[in-house]
């Protein structure tokens, strides 16, 4: 009946023992602790009518959800704990479309979440357009960045746009900017120091449509054109017929700014060029090998 | 040259903004994904005459080795791992600074040991069994695997290790279940 602890010797995540969802993390090196919540949630796609250009539906060029507020997958996950030497994870089970394993490596700063979602279902007639969405308390002023490419860091400030005057009209997609390969939110407050970063391991989109929040796209299907060129609904199937199952990974590290900035270049780096691996099946021995 | 020319043409294929945004019609991303793939082949088989140059070989042992490679290691599934007890893997760093990279191997055995290096040092290592419920292993894949070998790499910069991998006897990594008040 006692949380779940998932820990090495630099940071560690609490699981909720209620709901089995992420609770707090804490950077032991820094001394760091934020109270953390992390849940999957869908946004139904507008289904929109094309013969009227305000009324446009979800699509492959278009995301427009139907609602401001996604719902949730589940509200609580069940809990597979794995504990040894070298990793520790815990893998969770949201529905029968959408899971995540937890791991922390042995001496690694940061906590990998390696989502599965999908087939996403469409029995009833609704595209949905499936997030994740890491909620703190951080008090980030309507501010988030995001990565150019890999390259600059960019400000991100809801609703609003450096060079013109903005109309919003859509609360949830006109405040999604494309992530390359990372996003951060900080405790915007005077004398704080607090930084969460998220890298990814694709492109993705995203924003942070509270304060204290990120959520990332990760899988979309709709049933509806938007439109604008394509002429098909984003409803893939897949080889099986029954839509697609995507595995992606995102990197989370909370610290301070200046350690949150070191860590995002170097892993950011890693991540793009990963190691190439490449098996034999020799039969030399190992030390006709060696 | 001409093997890389097909990864690189399929690239500048993959320039075209509907590739890029994925706004491309059904049948034309089954088109950029096939394209990706045969360049992705190509460029393997230059991987495979690059590594085999990089690697001396004592004269007796001369032949060129047959490097394969496994493009779903993402989703457990490694006909190689799976199917044989012992194999070498070489892992290559692209960056200029040595890194240290977690690596996952999809196997059955329960437990293994692996040798690196001219003087065979031992890898520790541990053997995560899949969860089914995680679709860590889902039917989708058609892999035979039951468990991930897990180990870390240190490489250096722009350059490479080995590792000899065989299984061995021993345990896996318990999996526990936590039973939640709802």
């Amino acid at each position: 009946n006692s949380d779940v602890t998932l820990k090495n010797e630099r940071v560690s995540v609490v699981f909720d023992s209620m709901t089995g969802l992420v609770k707090e993390m804490t950077n032991t090196d820094k001394g760091i602790s934020i109270p953390l919540s992390q849940n999957f949630f869908y946004y139904i796609g507008h289904d929109g009518d094309n013969s009227k250009p305000e009324k446009q539906a979800s699509g492959a060029y278009i995301f427009r959800p139907n609602e401001t507020n996604p719902y949730p997958i589940n509200t609580s996950a069940t809990l597979e704990i794995v504990n040894g030497e070298l990793v520790n994870e815990v893998r969770q089970v949201f529905s029968n479309y959408t899971s995540q394993v937890v791991r922390l490596y042995a001496g690694s700063p940061y906590v990998e979440f390696e989502w599965t979602v999908g087939p996403i279902p469409i029995g009833d007639n609704k595209g949905r357009e499936v997030i994740t969405r890491y909620m703190t308390k951080l008090a980030s002023d309507n501010k988030f960045y995001t990565d150019a490419n890999g390259r600059e860091i960019l400000q991100r400030v809801r609703n609003y746009r450096p060079t013109w005057k903005l109309n919003q009209t859509e609360p949830v997609a006109g405040n999604y900017y494309p992530i390359n390969s990372r996003a951060f939110i900080r405790d915007e407050v005077a004398n704080s120091d607090i930084q969460f970063t998220v890298l990814n391991d694709r492109s993705q989109g995203g924003g942070s449509i509270q304060d204290g929040n990120l959520e990332i796209m990760l899988h979309r299907r709709l049933l509806h054109d938007d439109s604008l060129g394509v002429g098909e609904p984003l409803n893939e199937t897949g080889v099986a017929g029954n839509g697609l199952v995507v595995r992606g990974k995102h990197y989370v590290y909370l610290g301070d700014k200046s350690s949150s900035a070191k860590l995002h270049r170097d892993l950011g780096e890693e991540i793009f060029m990963a190691p190439i691996t490449a098996f034999t099946t020799s039969k030399l021995t190992p030390e006709e090998w060696a | 040259s001409y093997k890389i020319d097909v990864l690189k043409r399929a690239m500048g294929v993959s320039q075209h903004h509907d590739a890029v945004s994925g706004t491309e019609k059904q049948a034309v991303a089954y088109d950029y994904a096939e394209r990706l793939a045969n360049g992705s082949a190509e460029c393997q088989e230059v991987i495979n005459i690059a590594l085999n140059k990089l690697q001396d070989k004592a004269p007796s042992i001369a032949a060129a080795l047959e490097w394969k490679f496994c493009n779903y290691l993402n989703v457990s599934k490694c006909g190689l791992t799976e199917n044989n007890t012992a194999f070498y893997m070489t892992v290559y760093n692209p960056l200029g600074r040595p890194v240290d990279k977690w690596l996952r191997l999809p196997v059955r055995g329960k437990a293994y040991t692996i040798y690196t290096g001219p003087n065979g040092e031992l890898v520790p290592n541990q053997v995560v069994p899949l969860s089914k419920e995680t679709k860590m292993v889902p039917d989708h894949n058609n892999s035979r695997a039951t468990a991930d070998l897990v180990f870390k790499a240190s490489l250096p910069a722009l350059g490479f290790n080995t590792y000899y991998i065989s299984q061995s006897s021993g345990r896996r990594t318990a999996v526990r279940k936590v039973r939640q008040n709802r």
